[in-house]
């Protein structure tokens, strides 16, 4: 899985 | 957005403001690391660079440019300020932070999900992140008489850390396919650093007494 989901954390 | 990541954001927001304000009113950082603020500020302008790439809400910049601005700030009232500066525990805070930043940058080259410029950052202001408090944590011990203001900074930065556990707990059993190691234990070493002080900083509360860290 490639989506970022942790780059929308601070 | 769950409840577990907003109230993390929220308790990383208050220690910050919480410093700041103190250094701002008081005039004094006594008892607080430049150490740990300088790798803080670096951790924050190599995480945050994706902000000149990509975007994922207002919240999520908006927060960003505040702890930039803020983690600067600090950094700036103990270095250049006229009488901040003075108040600085210079001789007590010898942690070599270069000692921190070189093994986390090398760790970040061997061990990451992506070999690009901007992946290789972020994941090295992560393990930068789990082991910045460190130099905070030793002055402590080492002036060991903690005003309430530093003390309450690092019990607010291990709620941050303990509610973002609970977030990726709980993205983990709704989010499918929601695994990410190196955030996970980078984020767990984190968390388990502030253990030690927060025994500390229980008994004091407890015994109603001013917190004192043994030598």
């Amino acid at each position: 899985k490639l989506v970022d989901d942790t780059k929308d954390e601070l | 957005m769950n409840i577990f990541r907003l109230a993390g954001d929220m308790t990383h927001l208050a220690s910050v403001l919480v410093l700041l304000l103190k250094i701002h009113t008081i005039k004094s950082c006594a008892g607080v690391s430049l150490k740990t603020q300088e790798l803080y500020a670096i951790v924050f302008a190599t995480r945050y660079l994706d902000i000149f790439t990509s975007f994922y809400s207002i919240y999520n910049t908006l927060m960003k440019l505040i702890f930039l601005g803020s983690s600067f700030s600090i950094v700036w009232y103990m270095r250049y300020h006229k009488t901040v500066r003075r108040t600085y525990d210079r001789e007590q805070d010898t942690f070599r932070h270069w000692f921190l930043v070189l093994p986390c940058l090398l760790l970040a080259l061997l061990i990451h999900e992506k070999f690009t410029f901007l992946e290789v950052l972020w994941t090295f202001s992560l393990y930068l992140e789990a082991v910045a408090i460190l130099p905070q944590l030793v002055l402590l011990q080492r002036t060991r008489n903690i005003d309430n203001l530093t003390g309450q900074y690092v019990f607010l930065l291990g709620g941050y850390r303990g509610f973002y556990i609970l977030n990726w707990i709980y993205r983990y059993l709704t989010e499918p396919h929601f695994v990410h190691w190196i955030t996970w234990i980078a984020g767990l070493v984190q968390t388990l650093l502030y253990a030690d002080f927060f025994y500390y900083y229980f008994q004091s509360w407890k015994n109603n007494k001013k917190l004192q860290l043994p030598a």
